[in-house]
C-alpha cells in the first residue's frame, strides 16, 4: 500500500497552525 | 481535520534514579498518530537541552519498548551522534527535532520499516542522539538510513557517524564498541 510521507517543510508549517 | 501519520508513536521518558532498577525509571509519556498531536506534545514538553543530566527521551513505534531486549530491537543497532558539551546550546535541540521529523515523516524512502525509534541521552560528559534500526544484517537499509540521516542533520562530509550493533553495545562499555558501518 501507499505510505504517508511528510517532508520537513510541511511538518514545520503545521507547527503553528491552529 | 488532523493529518494522520503512517505509524503510531510512543514517547518515553527516562529519569535516572540510582536507587531503582533501570526499567523502573522508564515512563511511557504518551502515544500519538497525527501531525497535530505530535506538535501539541512537542510544544508542551521540556526541550532536551533543559533536561537534567541522566535523562532520556525515546520515541518508538507503537509496540516497541526503548530497550535492546525488545524482540524488534535485539538484532538491531543504532546510528549514533555524539555531541560535545558546546553543542548542547547550539545543536542538541535542533538535531533532536530533526530526528523526530525524520521518524514521523517517514524520511527513509524504501527503508522506513527498518526504523524502530530514536533515543536522546542527556549526559554531563556529552549528549547522544541515535536512530535505532531493527536488523544489523540489512546492510542496504542501514546504510540508506545513515546517509539520509546525516544529510538531514546537515552534517558536513568530514564528520563520520558510526552504526553499532546493540549486541556489541550491551556487552562492551564505552570506547570498546566497534562500528559495523560508517557514513
Amino acid at each position: 500500500g501507499t505510505r504517508i510521507i511528510y517532508d520537513r517543510k510541511f511538518l514545520m508549517e503545521c507547527r503553528n497552525s491552529p | 481535520m488532523k493529518h494522520p501519520l503512517q505509524n503510531r508513536w510512543t514517547l518515553w521518558f527516562y529519569k535516572n534514579d540510582k536507587t531503582k532498577p533501570w526499567q523502573a525509571n522508564l515512563r511511557l509519556v504518551t502515544k500519538f498518530d497525527t501531525v497535530e498531536d505530535f506538535w501539541a506534545l512537542y510544544n508542551h514538553i521540556q526541550l532536551a537541552s533543559r533536561l537534567m543530566s541522566g535523562c532520556d527521551y525515546s520515541l518508538f513505534k507503537d509496540g516497541i519498548e526503548p530497550m535492546w531486549e525488545d524482540n524488534r530491537n535485539k538484532c538491531g543497532g543504532r546510528w549514533l551522534i555524539t555531541l560535545s558539551k558546546q553543542q548542547r546550546m547550539l545543536e542538541l535541540d535542533q538535531f533532536w527535532l530533526e530526528t523526530l521529523l525524520c521518524l514521523i515523516g517517514e524520511a527513509f524512502d524504501d527503508y522506513n520499516n527498518d526504523v524502530c525509534g530514536a533515543v536522546i541521552n542527556v549526559r554531563a560528559k556529552g549528549d547522544k542522539i541515535a536512530i535505532w534500526t531493527r536488523d544489523t544484517e540489512n546492510q542496504k537499509a542501514v546504510l540508506h538510513i545513515g546517509k539520509t540521516y546525516k544529510e538531514r542533520l546537515g552534517l558536513p562530509m568530514r564528520i563520520v557517524i558510526g552504526y553499532q550493533a546493540h549486541a556489541d553495545t550491551a556487552t562492551k562499555s564505552g570506547f570498546g564498541v566497534k562500528n559495523k558501518f560508517v557514513v
